[in-house]
C-alpha cells in the first residue's frame, strides 16, 4: 500500500508515455528529498537513491508501458529490502537462562522497553527478572521497580552498589531463582562518553548476554548513523529497538541504523504503557518512511 | 575570481550536505545555500573560508529572536515547563532551580507528572540537590489539582519562582493535549498573571519532527520559549534555525550535561560555530 508522497512521485511519472532519463533523474531528485524530510541520514539516502537510480535507469522501467509503476516499484523493494533484509529470530532458548541488555542514548525508552520486554516474553512463558542496573540517574530504580511491581515481575535491585556489582548479583539471583530471562536495564549514555561505553562493554562482558538490544527513539534525526555507528562499534549490538512509534515522526532513523549496522529492528514501542510493543514490520515502516 | 564563478556546484553541494547532516531541514537548507550565493556575489567573495564565514554569518541571523525579561517580575514567578516524552524536561528544571538558588530566589518544584513511573520520586531528589521546595501528591492522582496545590503552595510560602514539571506527551495525542491545556486553565484561573513561561523542552538528536512538536505545542498553549537539550552529544541541533525562523521563538537555555551545571544561556554564534566550528 503505497503513501501520498509516492502517489505524487507516481503521477508525475505517469504522465509520461516512455520515461526518459531525465524523468527518471527528476524522480530520484523526488525520493531524495523525501527521504531526508523523513530524517533518513543523507549518506544513507545517497547510497539508496544511487542504487534505485541505477535499476530504475534498466531496460525494465525504460521499456516498460507503464514506466511509472515500474519505478515506484523498485523503490518500494529497495526499501522494504533494506527495513527487511537483515530479519532474523531472536537468539533466545527455551531450556535455559536468558540474558538481554538495553542500551541507548539518554531518554531514548530503555527503562520502558525492559518492563515491555518482560511483559511480552512472560506471556509466551518465560520466567523474566528485570535488572536495576542504571545507579546512576535519579530514581531510575524506583521506576523500573514501579514498573515491575505492577506486572508482578520481579526486579533485582542493590541501592548503593555499583552497576557491575549489581549485574553480578542479578545473575547470581537468577540462576538460583531459576529465572529464563534477565533483562538488563542501563543508564542512557553518549556514544562518544569513552567512560561509559567501556562501562557498557564491561556490563556486556560480565553478562554474557543472548542479545543487545540498541534502544533508539523513532524521532531521532540526522544523528542516528553516529550514535549507531558507535554504539554497534563498541558493543556489537544484535537488535534494535525503535521507540515512540506512536508518534508522527516519520522514522527515517530507522533507515540509517539499518543501513550502518545491518542490524534488525526486533521491536517498535508504540505507547507508554508495558504492553505497547509490537514486533517491527518492514513493510509498514518502508511506507511510513516515504510519508 | 571573486564573482559568483568562483565556487561550483561540488562546494555548494557539500556545504548543503553540511547543513542538512545538522537536521536544518531539505527546505531550509536550499534557502541558506541561495542566500548565500546572493551574498557571495553581493560581497565579491572570493576564497572558501570567507565564503563559510559568511554562511555562518547567515545561519546566526536566522536564530536571533530576541524577547524582553521582565524588569519587575510578579510572585511567584510561574514558569511550566512542557515537551514530548525524555527530551530533558525533568532534568532541565533541577538546572534551572539550581541557577535561581545561585542567584539567591527561593524555589518550588511542582510534581505535575502524576503518570510516569518514577517521575515524582525523581524531580524531589532534584528538589533536594537544589534547596528547592517540593509539592506533590501521588501516582495516579490528577495533574491539574498538583498544579493547582502548587499555586496554592508557592503563594503561601511566599516563594520567587515555581516550576511546574508535567509528564511527557506526544503532540499527536489529543488527549495529552487536551490534558496540558486544562493544566494551562488551571493555573490562569488561579492566578491570571502565570504562567509567567511556557517552556517547551526539545531534544537536540530530533529531526524534523520538531517543528510539529513546536506547531503543536505553541498553538495549544502559547509557547515563550524553547530549551534545545543533550547539545554535549553529536547531534547538532540544526532543527533550531528553522523553529526560530518559523515560529520566532526565542531558545532560553541549552542543556549540555546531565549534571545540574549542564545548563547555558543560549547565544547564536556560539551555538553556530560548535554546529560548523
Ligand atoms: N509515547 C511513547 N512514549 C514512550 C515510549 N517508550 C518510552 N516512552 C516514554 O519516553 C520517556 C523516556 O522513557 P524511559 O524508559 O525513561 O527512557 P530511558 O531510555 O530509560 O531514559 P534514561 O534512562 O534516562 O536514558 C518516558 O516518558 C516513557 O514513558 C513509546 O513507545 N511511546
Ligand atoms: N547528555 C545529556 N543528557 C541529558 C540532558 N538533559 C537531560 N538528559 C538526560 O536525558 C534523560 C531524560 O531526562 P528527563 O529529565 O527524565 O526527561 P523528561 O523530559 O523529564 O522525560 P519524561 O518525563 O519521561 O518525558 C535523563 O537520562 C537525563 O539525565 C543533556 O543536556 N545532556
Ligand atoms: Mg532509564
Ligand atoms: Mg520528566
Amino acid at each position: 500500500e503505497l503513501s501520498h508522497r509516492f502517489d505524487a512521485i507516481f503521477n508525475r511519472l505517469r504522465g509520461h508515455g516512455k520515461l526518459s532519463e531525465d524523468n527518471i533523474a527528476e524522480a530520484v531528485r523526488d525520493v531524495k528529498r523525501a527521504l531526508l524530510e523523513a530524517d533518513v541520514n543523507y549518506r544513507v539516502v545517497k547510497k539508496f537513491t544511487a542504487a534505485v537510480q541505477e535499476k530504475a535507469l534498466g531496460a525494465e522501467v525504460l521499456q516498460s508501458i507503464t514506466p511509472g509503476q515500474q519505478f515506484v516499484k523498485i523503490v518500494h523493494n529497495e526499501l522494504t529490502q533494506l527495513m527487511g533484509g537483515n530479519e532474523r529470530p531472536l537468539k533466545l532458548h527455551a531450556n535455559r537462562m536468558n540474558v538481554v541488555v538495553l542500551a541507548g542514548l539518554q531518554g531514548s525508552g530503555k527503562t520502558t522497553a525492559c518492563a515491555k520486554l518482560a511483559l511480552y516474553f512472560r506471556k509466551q512463558g518465560h520466567q523474566p527478572l528485570l535488572v536495576a542496573a542504571d545507579t546512576q540517574r535519579p530514581a531510575a530504580i524506583d521506576q523500573l521497580e514501579t514498573l515491575g511491581k505492577a506486572l508482578g515481575i520481579p526486579v533485582y535491585a542493590d541501592r548503593g552498589k555499583k552497576t557491575l556489582q549489581v549485574v553480578e548479583g542479578a545473575l547470581s539471583r537468577a540462576r538460583s531463582e531459576g529465572s529464563s530471562l534477565v533483562i538488563i536495564d542501563t543508564a542512557g549514555r553518549l556514544h562518544i562518553d569513552i567512560e561509559m561505553m567501556g562501562e557498557l562493554k564491561e556490563i556486556c562482558n560480565a553478562a554474557r548476554p543472548d542479545e543487545i538490544f540498541f534502544v533508539a527513539d523513532a524521532m531521532t534525526g540526522q544523528d542516528a548513523v553516529n550514535v549507531a555507528e558507535q554504539f554497534y562499534h563498541e558493543i556489537h549490538f544484535t537488535g534494535s529497538i525503535l521507540t515512540k512509534m506512536d508518534g508522527d515522526a516519520r522514522g527515517g532513523a530507522a533507515l540509517s541504523i539499518l543501513d550502518v549496522t545491518g542490524v534488525p529492528i526486533q521491536f517498535v514501542g508504540v505507547g507508554e504503557k508495558s504492553d505497547a510493543l509490537e514486533v517491527f514490520h518492514p513493510e509498514r515502516m518502508a511506507s511510513r518512511i516515504l510519508g | 575570481l571573486g564573482s559568483e564563478g568562483s565556487f561550483d556546484d561540488d562546494f555548494y553541494s557539500a556545504l548543503e550536505d553540511a547543513l542538512i547532516s545538522a537536521d536544518i531541514g531539505v527546505e531550509l537548507s536550499t534557502n541558506i545555500i541561495d542566500g548565500l550565493k546572493e551574498r557571495i556575489r553581493r560581497d565579491k567573495i572570493a576564497t572558501a573560508p570567507e565564503a563559510y564565514e559568511a554562511m555562518k554569518a547567515l545561519l546566526v541571523e536566522q536564530l536571533q529572536v530576541h524577547r524582553l525579561d521582565e524588569d519587575f517580575p510578579p510572585k511567584p514567578w510561574v514558569i511550566l515547563v512542557v515537551g514530548v516524552n525524555g527530551v530533558g524536561k525533568t532534568t532541565t528544571i533541577g538546572k534551572i532551580a539550581h541557577e535561581l538558588r545561585g542567584k539567591g530566589k527561593s524555589v518550588m518544584l511542582g510534581a505535575v507528572d502524576t503518570f510516569r513511573a518514577g517521575a515524582i520520586e525523581q524531580l524531589r531528589i532534584w528538589a533536594e540537590r537544589t534547596g528547592s521546595e517540593f509539592i506533590a501528591q501521588h501516582d495516579g492522582a490528577d495533574a491539574a489539582s498538583v498544579a493547582f496545590d502548587a499555586m496554592e503552595a508557592a503563594r503561601a510560602r511566599n516563594v520567587d519562582v515555581l516550576i511546574l514539571d508535567t509528564a511527557g506527551r506526544l503532540h499527536n495525542k489529543i488527549n495529552l493535549m487536551n490534558e496540558i491545556e486544562k493544566i494551562l486553565r488551571v493555573i490562569r484561573r488561579n492566578t491570571p498573571h502565570a504562567p509567567n513561561e511556557i517552556l517547551l523542552v526539545v531534544d537536540a538528536t530530533t529531526g524534523q519532527n520538531a517543528m510539529k512538536q513546536v506547531a503543536v505545542f505553541n498553538d495549544v498553549l502559547g509557547i515563550t520559549g524553547l530549551v534545545i537539550t543533550k547539545l554535549d552529544g553529536t547531534a547538532k541541533g540544526g532543527v533550531a534555525l528553522a523553529l526560530a525562523k518559523t515560529y520566532r521563538l526565542p531558545i532560553k537555555k541549552i542543556g549540555v550535561g546531565e549534571g545540574i551545571d549542564d545548563l547555558q544561556d543560549f547565544n547564536a554564534p556560539t551555538y553556530i560555530e560548535a554546529m560548523f566550528g
